[in-house]
């Protein structure tokens, strides 16, 4: 199954 | 100092009843372009991003930038108190330790006022990049909240498609399987139409209570905008009179 992501590894700090 | 009119506060009031159950603390960024919003929600799924530009006000006036630190469900109180018709308008002083909010109906024979205690928010402020996204749909509040409340239903997340023949959301869940297929109107002028833009197809798979969540937004525009691109989060975008209210949501992805 797919696994759900973290908005932190696409919108940088 | 802030001071900000609006004539109705019904917006206000749409705004923080769509965001109430997806962030819990935000910060207003007052500048003199208006009032500036990002919040991400407690797990680092879904990110709230609010633009109230400074034109959409009817009575504007920000001197210096002011950061008032918000606990949604205290001003979601405190709008309660105002009706729909009235004129809202918030003032605050420079310190930002509160937020005084004032609500007149038309004829002026009613003020009230109340006082918001406001707080420090260690808010991280994330990049988000101007992005062109593979295929960007158009379409109508109440069909796109239909599909998400149906879909809840049978499943947790949705898988959403898209390609030139049209946007396709599907579901797997205990009891069975379903799908939607919307495909772009042929009259662009018709209400209620749905606009389909593809560079590239795209399909990605997301959480539906999140998406769900969105949808408290129906209320504050008559469409909703989603910019899709293959493995990046989703924008889901509704206008404003001068401004937008989105949201962005991680997908599921693939080990």
């Amino acid at each position: 199954a797919n696994k759900q992501s973290s908005l932190m590894s696409f919108f940088k700090k | 100092m802030l001071e900000a009119k609006l004539n109705e506060a019904a917006l206000l009031k749409k705004i923080i009843d769509a965001i109430k159950d997806s962030v819990t603390d935000v910060n207003f960024e007052c500048s003199e372009t208006g009032i500036d919003v990002q919040a991400v929600d407690s797990s680092h799924i879904a990110l709230v991003s609010l633009k109230l530009g400074s034109d959409g006000f009817s009575d504007y006036r920000c001197d210096r930038n002011i950061t008032l630190g918000i606990k949604v469900a205290s001003l979601v109180k405190i709008l309660r108190c105002a009706n729909d018709r009235d004129a809202l308008t918030l003032m605050a002083d420079d310190n930002g330790d509160q937020l005084r909010l004032t609500f007149e109906d038309s004829k002026s024979e009613r003020v009230s006022e109340f006082v918001l205690k406001l707080m420090t928010i260690d808010q991280e402020h994330l990049g988000i990049p101007d992005t062109k996204y593979e295929s960007d749909i158009t379409m109508p509040v109440d069909a796109f909240q239909k599909i998400m409340r149906d879909m809840f239903m049978l499943s947790e997340s949705v898988k959403i498609s898209c390609d030139k023949e049209g946007v396709k959301f599907s579901c797997k869940g205990d009891v069975g399987d379903g799908s939607v297929l919307i495909k772009p109107s042929s009259s662009v002028d018709d209400e209620g139409s749905t606009t389909i833009a593809v560079e590239t197809p795209v399909s990605m798979e997301l959480n539906l209570k999140y998406l769900n969540n969105f949808c408290k937004a129906s209320g504050l525009a008559q469409n909703v905008h989603l910019g899709m691109s293959s493995e990046v989060p989703i924008m889901v975008e509704y206008l404003l009179p001068n401004g937008y209210l989105r949201f962005y949501l991680a997908p599921k992805i693939g080990d």
